[in-house]
């Protein structure tokens, strides 16, 4: 059952890295 | 009303589904963030993002549609866009939850001079973080209607969209998505969106299939 908010963690985390680098860029 | 929903994000991502049993898995969250990358990146149509949700069943046997992974590469070109500018409100709640998320994430208290979040929360990204709060019950929703039926469905437009009887498509429209696609396999659905219209493609539906075929 904890592999279901660790997913969502994993997932979260991918976008905010990925929207840090949009950021950085635009 | 997203406002409202949404005021515990943080909280939310970490409790929701705790009771919410496993399927057998054939993948990880690797290889299921590979298979969306590569579907949005090499396909010929704008998509905004992807999302698998994942089929489970729950302590007392329903089914439940809920977050398996997402990705999210945005829009081609913001300026494009013909949705209102969402509300000065609206944007500090948003970025308050960005800050929030941050600090869950990276275990360093929230800074209200964090420079990422500054930037404009877009409705695209803010429909894209609410989507990992929710689930679809019993064919409840767009995912849900998808899996229940196992037909694909493909609402390209406004008119499309806004016909369907799902609070998600309609909510996706809000946010300024113009095209909606759920493909249903076996065990969950693959949802798509774009901001721009993008009408039905058999190449896109098989290589769903083939980049979803987890059993390979």
């Amino acid at each position: 059952p904890a592999a279901v908010p660790q997913a969502r963690k994993a997932s979260l985390a991918r976008f905010l890295e990925k929207r840090k680098e949009r950021v950085m860029h635009a | 009303s997203t406002t409202t929903h949404n005021n515990d994000l943080t909280k939310t991502l970490n409790n929701q589904q705790q009771q919410q049993h496993q399927p057998s898995m054939f993948f990880n969250q690797e290889t299921l963030q590979q298979r969306l990358q590569t579907l949005i990146e090499g396909a010929r149509e704008s998509w905004t993002y992807a999302i698998f949700w994942q089929s489970s069943v729950d302590m007392s046997g329903v089914t439940i549609l809920g977050w398996g992974d997402g990705y999210y590469k945005g829009e081609e070109d913001k300026l494009k866009r013909k949705t209102t500018p969402s509300s000065a409100i609206e944007q500090e709640h948003r970025k308050k939850v960005l800050r929030e998320l941050n600090s869950l994430i990276s275990g360093v208290p929230a800074s209200s001079s964090d420079d990422q979040v500054d930037e404009e929360v877009t409705d695209t990204e803010w429909f894209f973080l609410v989507s990992m709060t929710q689930s679809f019950v019993n064919g409840g929703g767009l995912p849900g209607h998808a899996f229940y039926s196992s037909v694909p469905i493909w609402l390209p437009g406004n008119d499309r969209i806004l016909s369907s009887p799902c609070d998600r498509a309609k909510q996706a429209q809000l946010f300024g998505l113009q095209t909606m696609v759920c493909i249903p396999l076996a065990n969950g659905v693959v949802e798509l969106g774009s901001t721009e219209v993008i009408f039905h493609s058999l190449d896109l539906m098989n290589k769903v299939r083939v980049l979803f075929n987890f059993s390979s």
